[in-house]
């Protein structure tokens, strides 16, 4: 795999803050 | 106490001037005045108190106050400068300020090693990665062998310590980045860019309550 482990972690739905932006249904 | 309505100038416990937090930060005053509406929705969904708890922050992201996830207490905790369980409104802006397109990379570069130094030893350790690894695969619907996570990290390792002592400090952090700059990735959010148009009715609220 060309991936290494800080990509697959940045996957992570956690790391990515823009859920804090969106409204709720 | 309770929800702060928008009649009212009353503000949320540890409310700092909107002028003063875009001093500060990458934010225009009108900015810092939308976040903090964002913030009044967000600190009061589910502990009326004005501030924002974990199960508050993770409802924010999820939708869901129960969902556990490693990354988004890390974050939670890196945005609880004071570290007394809460968010503060300053805290969130100036936090916030870090994800901003306009912020300094160098700012990103730090954070996001803040974020994976889960132990807060300086460094980012070899069984620190592979856990969090690890911990991503639980909590996702993603499969991966022991075999090939140790695989993973072992030629992240390779490629990020350059020293080879088992550990990445923040300059070989810097290397990495600088050669894959993907990791940043998360590190900017677009919505920041121009929070107040993405959010109008942010501004219309705003102008009622903090002009």
């Amino acid at each position: 795999s060309q991936m290494n482990a800080f990509d697959i972690i940045s996957m992570s739905t956690g790391f990515d803050l823009s859920g804090l932006f969106e409204e709720p249904d | 106490m309770g929800c702060i309505s928008s009649k009212h100038i009353k503000h949320t416990p540890g409310y700092e001037e909107p002028n003063i937090l875009a001093s500060e930060t990458c934010f225009t005053v009108n900015e810092v005045q939308a976040l903090y509406e964002l913030f009044k929705k967000i600190s009061c969904s589910i502990i009326k108190d004005g501030l924002i708890h974990k199960e508050e922050f993770q409802l924010a992201l999820f939708r869901n106050s129960n969902n556990k996830n490693l990354f988004a207490d890390r974050v939670f905790d890196l945005f609880d400068i004071k570290r007394n369980g809460v968010i503060e409104f300053g805290e969130f802006v100036r936090s916030l300020s870090v994800f901003h397109p306009g912020a300094p990379t160098a700012d990103k570069i730090a954070f996001a090693f803040r974020l994976y130094d889960l132990r807060q030893t300086g460094c980012i350790e070899r069984d620190e990665l592979k856990e969090m690894v690890l911990a991503l695969l639980k909590e996702s619907d993603l499969t991966l062998s022991d075999d090939v996570v140790e695989q993973i990290v072992e030629k992240t390792f390779r490629e990020a310590d350059a020293k080879g002592d088992g550990r990445i400090d923040l300059d070989e952090w810097k290397d990495f980045v600088a050669k894959n700059p993907s990791l940043l990735k998360n590190m900017t959010l677009p919505y920041l860019k121009d929070i107040t148009l993405a959010f109008p009715s942010f501004v219309t609220n705003t102008e009622e309550v903090d002009v």
